[in-house]
């Protein structure tokens, strides 16, 4: 595999927790969803539970007219009704000594996650990245199958019948968004924004990683003497000690097609 | 003298931290806010090769040299700032999210931060009520010039006022929301465009959550010595 970031964007599909009778293990070896047939559907990745409703025609647009009252609020429908599983299956077949971790950035608000039968838990709390190595438990023939099975919050909360700033206030215990139970001019979120509402990634290494670096600069002289500092993280994940050669480079080139004029 | 290799040795299952020696450049072209300047960007690459295997890893991220200052005018109550030592009279929009089912985009990204580029803002402000914004949104930020002030997640309406009063110490798991900013801060810092961190909405967080903001954010002593040399 080559070395480097890949995004898992496409090809997702999503399902209701309470009508799918097959276990996680279940899903990522013997009985994976084949289509989109109910109750599955294409799931929005990045994206909420609301975002994959709205894409299938399920639930009005909440933004346009008064949709969003046509849709359930999850402090009247519980918690359950808005966990969701999450499904997709992608092709890697690493070479030997390669490593790769698989990226979430954003999960609201925690998850159990399976992949070709092996389950890890995704804790809880909106603004973390998870990164999870997964070398161990690709399949040798390189299909690989990823099911995440997505829980909302913790204190979703009831939005009281006159509405009023920040619902009942219960979301403010979670570290998560606090608009959702509505805001100024902002209608309650009836899902609360659950899902894996930023990028997900494989990232394919060899047995040393880099992580993080710090960038940061010191000016002087009138900013005519400038210096770069660079901190960052190795982490080598092999069984012997690695001979690395570490470099950076600065470069001008503007990256792609972008330019500022 | 803006390439730099070194030869080292990283244990085996273990992480190490390491300090490249510090790249010296004259008067490069420094990043400036929409309406003072080019949005000058540097392409840093960070590659890792390892003996008997090749490349191990790489990594890269444009990155704009600048000096931002901020402090609270005495006279007027009021923040000032400054900008590789210019002041800049902030003209700032409020930001919530992009898209309420969080269907991010870079292309909606682009469109949302180019246009408050084009109506002459200069700065972005994302309340506490809403997200820590994602890399793609600062990257837009970086390429127009727009300022990013970037609230942590706390607010008076579910964190300590209301009618009954909500949450008056926050969130129930302190460690967590550290934990969340520790590592937001990591995902975000290198980005030009970041301006500053505050606390929360309209109020101070609580006081073990604001103490250990202080201190991750603090400058280190080192970019605060003027004899570097």
């Amino acid at each position: 595999a080559e070395i480097g970031k890949r995004v898992l964007g496409d090809g997702w599909l999503a399902a209701r927790s309470t009508e799918v009778s097959a276990t996680g293990v279940e899903l990522t070896t013997t009985d994976p969803p084949a289509t989109s047939q109910p109750p599955w559907m294409e799931a929005v990745v990045p994206g909420t539970v609301l975002a994959t409703l709205v894409k299938n025609n399920v639930v009005p647009d909440p933004f346009y007219g008064l949709g969003n009252e046509a849709i359930i609020d999850i402090g009247d429908s519980g918690r359950e009704y808005y966990t969701f599983w999450f499904f997709t299956r992608f092709k890697l077949k690493l070479s030997t000594n390669q490593y790769v971790d698989l990226n979430f950035r954003g999960i609201n608000y925690s998850a159990e996650l399976y992949l070709n039968g092996h389950k890890k838990v995704l804790p809880k709390g909106m603004f973390r990245r998870h990164c999870i190595d997964v070398t161990d438990i690709l399949n040798p023939s390189g299909e690989n199958l990823l099911a995440v099975l997505v829980f909302p919050p913790d204190h979703p909360g009831k939005i009281p019948p006159e509405g009023g700033q920040g619902g009942d206030h219960e979301i403010g215990k979670d570290v998560a968004t606090q608009y959702v139970e509505g805001w100024d001019w902002v209608a309650p979120i009836r899902d609360r924004n659950t899902g894996i509402w930023d990028e997900v990634s494989l990232s394919v290494t060899g047995p040393v990683k880099v992580v993080d670096p710090h960038l940061a600069s010191t000016f002087y002289d009138n900013y005519k003497r400038v210096y770069l500092h660079t901190t960052l993280d190795l982490v080598n994940k092999g069984d012997k000690a690695a001979e690395c050669n570490l470099t950076i480079q600065v470069a001008t080139e503007v990256e792609g097609d972008v330019y500022t004029i | 003298e803006h390439l730099y290799s070194q030869i080292l040795q990283v244990p085996a299952r273990s992480l190490v931290q390491y300090t490249f020696p510090e790249l010296f450049f004259y008067k490069p072209n420094l990043w400036w806010p929409n309406g003072m300047g080019n949005q000058s960007l540097y392409d840093v690459e960070i590659n890792v090769t390892v003996q008997d295997h090749g490349e191990s890893d790489k990594w890269s991220q444009p990155y704009g040299f600048r000096k931002i200052e901020n402090k609270i005018d005495a006279a007027t109550g009021g923040r000032l700032f400054k900008v590789n030592g210019e002041r800049v009279f902030i003209r700032g929009g409020n930001w919530i999210l992009s898209d309420g089912l969080l269907r991010f985009s870079k292309k909606r990204y682009k469109a949302d931060i180019k246009f408050h580029a084009d109506m002459n803002f200069n700065m972005i402000r994302i309340w506490a009520g809403g997200i820590a914004e994602r890399p793609d949104f600062y990257h837009y930020c970086d390429i127009y010039g727009l300022l990013v002030w970037q609230e942590f997640w706390i607010t008076g309406d579910v964190d300590g006022r209301g009618d009954p009063i909500s949450n008056p110490d926050g969130p129930l798991d302190h460690d967590l929301f550290l934990l969340c900013a520790r590592d937001t801060v990591k995902m975000l810092r290198n980005h030009p465009s970041l301006a500053l961190w505050v606390g929360g909405n309209e109020q101070v967080p609580p006081p073990d959550i604001n103490l250990a903001l202080e201190q991750f954010l603090q400058l280190h002593p080192h970019y605060l010595s003027s004899n570097y040399s």
